[in-house]
């Protein structure tokens, strides 16, 4: 479950703005 | 030029384009306890983003079920009751027979968007969250 989890969040700060 | 903050309140893209605005606007949905809206609109495009970049099949199933289990299963849950029943299903379908595509979330996505625009963003324009901020 923690590796699920692990790969939703990496999913989600990719979509995330970045500093600009 | 236009502070970054005023440029917030052209449209939900422009906020969410913004590092710091989606972030203060993240924290406002977290005081409202619906921060699980956004995230799950940013794992859409994360999802989309990561078929679009094709590679590993195993890792974007993983990726959709994920998703499909945290936001989507549980019918009570913030994202699911935003969510068209039909919507759902092709998600769920899509799951179940391990048809992966590129644009499995957008319709899910699209709907999260609408409410989002039509609610708790015009919301957070007039919140002393954002208020303070500018």
């Amino acid at each position: 479950i923690d590796s699920e989890d692990d790969l939703l969040q990496e999913c989600i700060s990719s979509a995330m703005p970045k500093k600009k | 030029p236009t502070p970054p903050y005023l440029k917030w309140a052209e449209s939900l893209h422009s906020l969410l384009d913004d590092q710091d605005g989606t972030h203060l606007f993240r924290t406002f949905l977290k005081q409202e306890d619906c921060a699980d809206l956004l995230d799950f609109w940013f794992a859409c495009s994360g999802f989309r983003k990561l078929e679009a970049s094709g590679g590993n099949e195993e890792k974007k199933l993983k990726l959709a079920k994920a998703i499909y289990r945290k936001y989507i299963l549980d019918n009570n849950s913030i994202v699911s009751r935003q969510i068209k029943a039909a919507t759902k299903s092709f998600i769920r379908d899509c799951v179940v027979r391990v048809h992966i595509e590129p644009a499995m979330l957008d319709q899910a996505q699209t709907e999260i968007q609408a409410m989002l625009e039509e609610n708790t963003y015009p919301v957070f324009l007039k919140s002393d969250l954002y208020l303070e901020y500018t």
